[in-house]
């Protein structure tokens, strides 16, 4: 029996040709983050804090669709969810609709510890997370040019996308599930 | 979607997973990261964060049978993840999952998913398509 970590940033069609530039960032975030981890449970951190401690430094990464950088609604908004849980205990919380909070994971973890409730939803979980003065930030804060670009894209085609990983439209095959691209 | 899970020496498991949806979605639309159960669930077996289309998730309880092949069929870690990912729709699934006892999963049936996993025995990899040669060690 030994520590050990798994993180994973997406999945999807994801095109073998997908351009370097686009993937790099992504590989770096990933290295940075399992490093992240890595240190964290060699310093005997509690696994919870662990997963909090990755996940809030992906939701940073703008290359990923979560945080910073998630996709938008058909109208254009932001609606991050989150939850976590942990083993033992199987103590857990959950977060959903929220479009100002910088990590959304944070607050699933004081849903968790601080409500005798599992899962808060839009209003309330604004509420709940300026009650617990969590980070908020205007929601332009969270839209990128690239997600208005994958919006954009997905709307031409009339199209909802498994969030970034999904290869542009031009590369799209017409017969592709219109649910996944 | 973001998600990590991981274990410590004594077999304490966690997960945790983020994300922004589907782009183009529904406004109130709820996917299955924050399901207990379907995109996230751990306990005392093993830890899992999925992703991928939530709608499938939702509907396979992905998390939760990973964790209930293990516990009522003896299944390792592999083989349950395995098992759910292939049975899941093609091109809808992919997930990371630890154990108790250190063992680490990370099956996708879609083209690709950004993934990175380490052990306390020294092996690490970091990956997004199948192919080998997309793996860098750390």
């Amino acid at each position: 029996m030994g520590w050990a970590i798994a993180l994973h940033g997406g999945a999807g069609d994801i095109p073998l040709s997908l351009p370097v530039e686009r993937r790099l960032p992504r590989e770096e975030t990933l290295r940075r983050c399992l490093t992240l981890g890595i240190a964290a449970l060699k310093d005997n951190h509690p696994p919870l804090d662990v997963v909090e401690l990755v996940v809030c430094e992906l939701e940073n990464c703008p290359h990923f669709n979560a945080g910073r950088g998630s996709v938008l609604t058909t109208i254009g908004t932001v609606e991050m969810e989150a939850s976590i849980m942990e083993g033992n205990t199987k103590n857990c919380g959950a977060v959903s609709g929220l479009s100002t909070v910088v990590n959304p994971i944070s607050l699933a973890r004081l849903v968790m510890e601080k409500t005798p409730h599992i899962y808060l939803a839009f209003d309330g979980a604004e509420t709940f997370a300026r009650e617990q003065g969590v980070i908020t930030k205007d929601a332009s804060h969270f839209i990128t040019p690239e997600t208005i670009e994958r919006l954009t894209q997905a709307k031409a085609v009339n199209r909802v996308q498994i969030d970034y990983t999904q290869p542009a439209v031009e590369e799209l095959s017409e017969n592709c599930d219109s649910q996944i691209g | 979607t973001v998600g990590c899970v991981a274990v410590d020496g004594n077999g304490n498991l966690a997960a945790a997973t983020s994300t922004g949806g589907l782009v183009n979605k529904m406004v109130g639309r709820i996917g299955d990261t924050p399901i207990i159960g379907a995109g996230t669930y751990a306990n005392s077996f093993c830890a899992v964060s999925a992703t991928g289309k939530g709608e499938a998730i939702v509907r396979a309880t992905t998390g939760r049978d990973v964790a209930a092949l293990m516990e009522y069929k003896g299944l390792s870690l592999k083989d349950a993840t395995d098992y759910v990912v292939e049975n899941a729709p093609k091109g809808t699934t992919g997930l990371v999952a630890v154990s108790a006892n250190g063992e680490v999963a990370m099956p996708f049936n879609t083209t690709g998913m950004f993934r990175a996993c380490a052990k306390e025995d020294g092996t690490s990899e970091i990956a997004i398509w199948s192919s080998v040669q997309n793996v860098d060690e750390l």
